[in-house]
């Protein structure tokens, strides 16, 4: 029964995707299969892993064919789930359109829960299942906060993205008491850290000091490594698995999977 | 007559508030009378400018009174507009709220005229009125991009950045056909450029291959100082005025008012 994780922040460029990505890709690594969702019309996930044309079926379908789950079954959604350069990795890829299915689903009857009948039905073929949200607390954030077991916060080491932590979690409460009581904090994850700014510092100590949620020991630095792998169509570890940013994921992927030791 | 440029694009992070609050505050340097408008939820601009607190009346107030034009005067929106810590520059600070008004426009009567109501009552007494628009294709940037005569367009010097631009000149086609008609394009400014990265010189390039519309000859080097600033609650030219990013942001400000020679 997989572990369903949303990433999620609605400020803009924290680095949600570019965890989501290789997050997943790191714990495919260590032979668990995982299934990434990408649930941004933006649609970076599934650029990063080289899906860079609309497919014949994707989350959108999967979304649609979610209002009337007596018709959802596991054969109907087959066709959604594509494979990737990783054995133990697939993606569902998104699609533009899922911004005007956000308009659609504000009228539509029990819209939270439309993700979560997808992939409630999904999780007995995958140990995680993560998912990639959009920059903004609509419709979409809610349903992948629905969908999901835990959530898994990327913070920027930056003055605007502490900013938004307290509206994040007030959503989050928000989820919790309306639609999805068993949602937990997976923890927080420092991003594109630079340890020779004094500005990293600040945020680092900031967020350690006001919010109580688990932070994970492990912190992204800023290396431009990663943000050249999605050009490449490839997740870090097969971009260059050398690299700091490859190693970051990798010990951030052991650190959730409660693998003991160094990389 | 104010010009009024909407600051847009749905990627996140890519330097929208950033430009916004630093383009405005180079042209109050240069003594033209500037609005800064602060349509995201998030209210980055406002905390930017030290407004760490909501305000009694801010742009919420001003975009409900806009559903019934009638009663909308300049005197009622008096007490929405506030000074800030530059002679020539005031704001109309966020709101939290703007994230729930969001929903309620959706099901709304000309929804898309809301800010175009409030902005043109304003027009005359302002030189430049520069709109914040937050990370999505939704209802508030559609209305920034209605009430405005021309979009400005960051584009971070990022992979993901670049996929972003063809959804959002289809989103602009979309408002200048329905809305819009004189909407035009006031051009791409290139941010968080990194002169010794590869991947900076190839997003230049490519973006330079790609639009054919205006691009900046002012590039938007990625310095920590821009970052900081924000922090401080102070404009980068109050914050620091010598640094490259200060700099930049004047040149880009002589570079939109047409003054002739370098800083
Ligand atoms: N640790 C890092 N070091 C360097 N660059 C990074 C790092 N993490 C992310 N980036 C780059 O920063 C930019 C923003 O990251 P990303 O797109 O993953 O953020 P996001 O939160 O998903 O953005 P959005 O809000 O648009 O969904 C991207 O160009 C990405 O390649
Ligand atoms: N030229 C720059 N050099 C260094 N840092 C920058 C630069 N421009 C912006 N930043 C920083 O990068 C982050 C993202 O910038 P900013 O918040 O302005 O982007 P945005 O597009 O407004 O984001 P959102 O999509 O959340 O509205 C911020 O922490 C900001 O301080
Ligand atoms: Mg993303
Ligand atoms: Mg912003």
């Amino acid at each position: 029964m997989a572990k369903i994780i949303s990433i999620s922040n609605q400020k803009g460029g924290v680095g949600k995707t570019t965890t989501a990505v290789n997050l997943s890709a790191s714990i495919a690594a260590f032979e668990r299969k995982v299934l990434l969702v990408d649930l941004d019309p933006q649609g970076n996930a599934s650029q990063g892993l080289g899906f860079n044309e609309i497919q014949d079926e994707d989350i959108y379908e999967a979304l649609e064919m979610a209002a009337d789950p007596a018709t959802l079954t596991l054969e109907s959604l087959k066709g959604i789930i594509k494979p990737t350069a990783l054995k133990y990795m697939h993606i569902i890829p998104s699609n533009p359109g899922l911004a005007g299915l956000e308009l659609d689903l504000v009228t539509a009857d029990r819209r939270e829960y439309r993700l979560a009948t997808v992939l409630n039905l999904l999780r007995d073929q995958y140990e995680y299942i993560i998912i990639d949200s959009p920059p903004s607390l609509s419709q979409l954030t809610i349903n992948a906060l629905t969908a999901a077991d835990t959530v898994l916060i990327p913070v920027q080491c930056e003055f605007y993205s502490l900013n938004g932590l307290a509206e994040l979690y007030n959503t989050i409460r928000g989820v919790q008491k309306n639609f999805n009581s068993k949602l937990r904090h997976e923890g927080v994850v420092l991003t594109m850290y630079s340890s020779q700014l004094s500005l990293s510092k600040e945020v680092v100590e900031q967020v350690k000091s006001e919010y109580s949620e688990k932070i994970f020991k492990t912190m992204i630095p800023r290396n431009v490594k990663l943000a050249e792998s999605p050009s490449h169509g490839k997740p870090i570890i097969l971009y260059d698995i050398q690299c700091v940013g490859a190693k970051a994921y990798i010990a951030l992927a052991k650190e959730l999977l409660g693998i003991p030791g160094d990389m």
